[in-house]
């Protein structure tokens, strides 16, 4: 090898220039291309094509286990620590991270067994006043990354980058089965027009559910033997869900006290302004067609939650959360660092779409998933598992489940404003 | 982990009342008509 590389001889030939000159055309084409198509790249379908894209460090942690790392990340966390270790280990966390120790419940750190506990810590319970006027209130700490409003159906991850809101919350196109989803159940899902979105999503219709008529996804009149076999079918299959991609069941978490439920129930349909008997005479003039309702449009925000923040999420207003979807994806940082680099971030990872109403129509909160803390907890779901071992699914797929036996009268989990509702875990 | 909220409300009416980079608390006001 050595005298290969120090006796063979090198000969310089020269290139013809129009070779050179071509080379330079065919670079500056693909350059044009890949600028042309930087913000949306569609399939023959016309549905956007989610694919990493990005500087090369968006492409080595692509190439890195992101989901194995974050599991294992979770189980270093989960071990019980030595009880005189505790509050040493966790003040060094705490400092690290800028953890207030004043206002977590309980406050002696030795009652936290391990660090994974001290993350998804309780506060005390006037931690954080909620504002009584505020029509939308923070669900979690954090800092706001950007806000806006959604145009063209594209929500923006930072200036001049944007994703799918379709692909957020997962949307299918007219007479294409939904993406990724397994044949066999391909029609159990629903499919809708491309500026329908709202309609799956309850913005419509959503006033039908409200007063107890048709479901928005099938719209024949419910029938009481219907009803039962739903009901059977939903049990059977809460408990194969990993396996049944697309599928819809109700997760429901069953309610003991029916009169504290409707007193609750009550409560949040107060507070979103409902009044049945208006509700049914707009929902007809309008006939559930339009996506947004004259004169509002979607707005969206975007809250980043550090490493050192009280890591569980409360209810952003009053709303009824009609169903969600749990889309298995990868798990990048999504801090602000990665949130300008990565295309596609938010729709990219992992996350748990929960989609509603509130008084003034469609409203949907999207916690989504990150390297160390993949696993999200919805409280009144306990069918979901987010983060679990097995294959990936292709981007986009999801599965669904209802939530309709929640609430007898608003037909979804009724939540009022600052009602703890899940959080994020570490791994 | 990051959370993203996505609403319809009324155009001409609603408006945010933070700015980006802003730190926000649970039950923080975000949003009035």
């Amino acid at each position: 090898l050595i005298n290969a590389w120090t006796q063979t001889p090198t000969k310089w030939y020269p290139l013809p220039i129009a070779v050179g000159a071509i080379l330079l055309v065919a670079i500056q084409y693909r350059k044009k291309r890949k600028g042309s198509s930087k913000q949306v790249e569609l399939d023959d379908d016309g549905i956007e094509i989610i694919k990493l894209q990005g500087p090369w460090q968006v492409h080595v942690l692509g190439a890195l286990p992101l989901r194995n790392m974050s599991r294992i990340w979770g189980y270093l966390n989960s071990l019980e620590l030595p009880i005189w270790f505790r509050p040493i280990g966790l003040r060094i966390y705490a400092t690290a991270f800028g953890c207030n120790l004043d206002e977590i419940e309980p406050a002696d750190l030795r009652a936290y067994a391990s660090l994974g506990d001290f993350f998804y810590r309780k506060l005390k319970q006037d931690a954080r006043p909620v504002d009584p006027d505020a029509i939308l209130v923070s669900p979690a700490d954090g800092r706001i990354l950007h806000f806006g409003t959604v145009q063209d159906l594209r929500v923006e991850q930072v200036k001049g980058m944007s994703y799918s809101l379709d692909a957020l919350l997962g949307v299918e196109r007219p007479g294409t089965p939904p993406p990724h989803v397994a044949p066999s159940h391909r029609d159990k899902m629903p499919v809708v027009d491309d500026h329908e979105f709202a309609n799956v999503n309850g913005i419509e219709y959503s006033l039908n559910q409200l007063i107890g008529l048709s479901s928005p996804i099938d719209s024949t009149p419910p029938t009481p033997s219907r009803e039962r076999s739903e009901r059977e079918s939903s049990v059977a299959a809460a408990t194969d869900l990993p396996k049944k991609f697309g599928d819809r069941i109700d997760a429901s978490v069953p309610q003991k006290d029916l009169q504290e439920t409707l007193a609750h129930d009550a409560s949040v349909a107060l507070s979103m302004g409902v009044q049945p008997a208006l509700e049914r005479k707009r929902s007809s003039i309008s006939g559930g067609a339009s996506s947004v309702r004259p004169g509002n449009s979607l707005y969206f925000t975007v809250i980043y939650l550090a490493p050192g923040d009280y890591h569980r999420f409360h209810s952003p207003t009053a709303w009824v959360v009609e169903k969600r979807r749990h889309f298995v994806g990868e798990l990048f940082s999504v801090s602000p660092y990665m949130a300008k680099r990565l295309q596609n971030l938010f729709v990219l990872n992992e996350r748990v779409a929960l989609l509603g109403k509130w008084r003034y129509g469609f409203f949907g909160m999207v916690p989504v998933g990150a390297t160390n803390v993949g696993s999200i907890k919805i409280n009144f779901d306990q069918a979901l598992r987010t983060n679990v071992r097995g294959p990936s699914p292709p981007p986009g797929t999801y599965s669904e489940a209802v939530y309709s036996a929640a609430s007898p009268i608003l037909n979804g989990q009724p939540l009022l404003t600052a009602q703890e509702m899940g959080g994020f875990c570490l791994g | 982990s990051t959370i993203v909220l996505v609403f319809e409300a009324p155009s001409d009416e609603f408006e945010f009342t933070i700015k980006a980079g802003d730190k926000v608390k649970v039950g923080q006001r975000l949003g009035d008509l």
